[in-house]
């Protein structure tokens, strides 16, 4: 563990966290893409089998079992509780563009070829792209609330902050994962943009709205 | 350089 994993890690954290509350305090899930939502859930599904595997530690297994159920809670808040609420005409992103690809991707290009191994890799080239139709959604209605405007700016810096880590533990620990690296380094350029227009608008007070 | 596939971050 060094501090770019573990801040990497707590953005991740308040990220899900952010939208949760956003969602409960509001009542509402407006303006959030609940086909972003379905791949996350995917995603840490896929990814975290190896809870039933393999030992890591504490504070690995604790994290991973958070990120699951608050994935699955944010899916049933949206399409569950406050179902009336949800953007559903703008939310219109077709998610089997980026999962059949993903897994297309994760048989041809993996470490090892076991139903496992493929899952994992499957769930990391997802999440590089899972943003996709929440930015499509953020795109088609042209704004953004500034707390969903938080959500993405934290959920982007998990995996910036990841990509510190990497280079920190390619030089002090000789230790890489090329797969989990091209695929972060994909996923935080997807955010730039979004980066760009936070830094610019929101942390100025203004709302992000895009250009017309 | 180690290289393999023991995941152990998030």
């Amino acid at each position: 563990m060094n501090i770019f994993r573990l801040l990497g890690d707590l953005s991740h954290l308040l990220a899900i966290i952010i939208l949760l509350l956003k969602i409960w305090k509001t009542r509402s899930c407006a303006g959030i893409s609940g086909k972003s939502q379905i791949l996350f859930a995917i995603v840490y599904t896929t990814r975290y089998l190896d809870l039933l595997t393999t030992y890591i530690s504490a504070y690995n297994t604790v994290m991973k079992l958070v990120f699951i159920v608050a994935s699955y809670a944010t899916v049933y808040l949206m399409y569950v509780k406050f179902k009336a609420t949800y953007d559903h005409n703008h939310d219109t992103f077709r998610i089997e563009f980026l999962l059949v690809p993903a897994l297309i991707l994760a048989l041809l290009i993996n470490h090892e070829f076991t139903v496992l191994e493929v899952l994992w890799t499957f769930s990391i080239y997802l999440e590089s792209v899972a943003i996709l139709p929440q930015l499509f959604l953020v795109s088609k209605t042209g704004e953004a609330e500034s707390i969903t405007s938080h959500y993405l700016f934290a959920l982007g810096s998990y995996r910036a902050l990841y990509l510190l880590n990497w280079v920190y533990r390619y030089f002090v620990e000789d230790h890489y994962e090329l797969i989990a690296i091209v695929a972060g380094v994909v996923q935080t350029i997807l955010y730039c943009d979004f980066f760009y227009l936070y830094i610019t608008k929101v942390l100025k007070g203004k709302k992000l709205q895009l250009p017309a | 350089i180690d290289a393999d596939a023991d995941h152990d971050e998030l």
